[in-house]
């Protein structure tokens, strides 16, 4: 399998704080949705902010993920 | 725009909040100015009054923090999360918190957050918005630096407040903005709670007029700056742009604001750099990077960091040779060259623009390159000047481009 650098491990890092925080994202148990649910949320934030909504976490979706902001969620369970 | 889940709302008019402490960024004075000025941007376009207290417990509590600071959303040091705010509701309901690890200004430069700017975001949140995402509107969730001088609410934010709180009781005679917060105004420090809304401004204020937009073959008609923008030519003047375009036959009449929300009226100078899909506009001492619709991160920037003196405190326009891959600058009677790949003026500059541009012996509003020629705007004339053989090709009104 490709070895994953450290900055995408990082970058993911941030990705999972960032959709915990304003997206409602739970980390599941359960491998066989984990990546799912993590893609789900990408694509909502994506959707948001008006991105291409593909579900993975491209530099654009970092590049917003990293931009200053308010600590208010976007969505609300 | 968005509410909280069942839209909790204040259920009265009068709202009452309090500075419970202050940041040591900036003047308690300007602080307290950027809170009622944020909080008159949303009392001149709903019934509500906002009442300061400075002791007990008011509905809105404002507070600097940093790290964890007694509720479940510790913040995260410098950037990240800037500030928060709770719903309308008892006890921490309608409290808004800012992180005080940011560096907190009353200016719209690089190098810190504008409190009038989060704050009226924040305050949103305190009277029941939760966030947009219209790009530009107030409640959209990531900061962008504005200019506040004039700053207007944007519509998406006064349809979110008016569906919680419907319109001002009469409506404001003059239209919804907020003062500069940069400009000093005695704050009353008297112990008595301040009332702030529309009602008691001054009233010796004419209502604004808003500029009506010149006429297309208007023959005084000047520009601010003018820009291609893939394969289209953009002309700039005050708050409105021509837009003309080989897709479509006539010329098309924008706003600034509805390509760009958050950036100013009134630009100084704008040119592209077509291989990089870049346009870089030029306001007082600062410039900002475009791609298409979407505003760079990271900027305003400051002019110096293109390599201007200190002495330059604005430009007047600005061009990018595709030819030769050099940007000119020009202020007042003369021009520097900037290096697009080494990113650095080149060495020699400034010099004369008579000295280079013959003909063209007086300040320049914009520049256009078209066709090889670069065409020089001053006033209502402009001068097609045929670069390679330096040499004045003709004379015409500055809107000859549009079918006049």
């Amino acid at each position: 399998f490709p070895v994953v650098s450290e900055k995408e491990k990082e970058d993911m890092q941030l990705a999972k704080k960032y959709l915990q925080s304003f997206y409602d994202f739970k980390e599941e148990k359960n491998s066989l949705f984990k990546t799912k649910n993590l893609a789900n949320k990408i694509r909502e934030m994506q959707s948001f902010f008006g991105l291409e909504v593909t579900g993975e976490l491209n530099p654009e979706t970092l590049d917003i993920m990293k931009q200053p902001r308010c600590g208010i969620p976007d969505v609300r369970s | 725009y968005s509410t909280f889940p069942l839209s909790p709302r204040w259920k009265k008019e009068d709202v009452t909040y309090r500075i419970l402490n202050y940041t040591p960024d900036m003047l308690q004075s300007d602080v307290e100015e950027a809170i009622a000025k944020a909080l008159q941007l949303w009392s001149s376009v709903t019934p509500l009054r906002f009442t300061r207290l400075y002791t007990g417990q008011a509905d809105i509590m404002i507070s600097f923090a940093a790290g964890y600071h007694g509720d479940f959303y510790s913040f995260d040091g410098p950037g990240g999360t800037l500030a928060h705010a709770y719903p309308p509701g008892n006890g921490i309901g309608g409290d808004a918190h800012f992180d005080e690890d940011e560096n907190w200004t009353k200016f719209t430069t690089y190098n810190g957050y504008n409190l009038f700017l989060v704050a009226a975001h924040e305050l949103g949140h305190s009277l029941g918005l939760g966030h947009s995402d219209v790009f530009g509107a107030l409640m959209y969730p990531i900061y962008m630096a504005k200019d506040t001088r004039d700053y207007r609410l944007p519509q998406d934010d006064i349809d979110g407040i008016q569906a919680l709180y419907g319109p001002p009781r009469e409506s404001p005679a003059l239209p919804t903005k907020a003062f500069a917060p940069q400009e000093p105004t005695e704050m009353t420090s008297a112990e008595a709670p301040t009332e702030v809304s529309p009602r008691e401004e001054p009233t010796e204020m004419t209502p604004s007029k808003t500029p009506t937009r010149p006429e297309d073959c208007d023959p005084h008609l000047t520009f601010d700056a003018i820009t291609t923008l893939r394969g289209e030519i953009l002309f700039f003047k005050g708050s409105y742009v021509w837009r003309k375009s080989p897709y479509f036959s006539d010329i098309e009449h924008d706003t600034i604001s509805s390509f760009w929300p958050p950036l100013a009226a009134g630009f100084d100078a704008a040119y592209e750099v077509d291989r990089k899909d870049r346009v870089v506009f030029f306001k007082d001492g600062q410039y900002w990077a475009v791609s298409g619709y979407r505003i760079e991160p990271g900027f305003p920037k400051p002019i110096q960091n293109l390599g201007f003196p200190t002495s330059v405190g604005k430009i007047d326009a600005a061009v990018h040779d595709q030819i030769t891959k050099k940007t000119y600058f020009f202020v007042g009677n003369k021009y520097w060259s900037f290096n697009e790949n080494t990113q650095s003026m080149e060495r020699g500059y400034p010099r004369k623009i008579a000295a280079d541009f013959q003909g063209i012996g007086h300040t320049v509003d914009a520049v256009l390159q078209k066709n090889g020629h670069f065409y020089f705007f001053h006033g209502s004339n402009q001068y097609e000047v045929d670069i390679k053989n330096k040499k004045l090709i003709r004379i015409m009104k500055s809107n000859s481009w549009f079918n006049c």
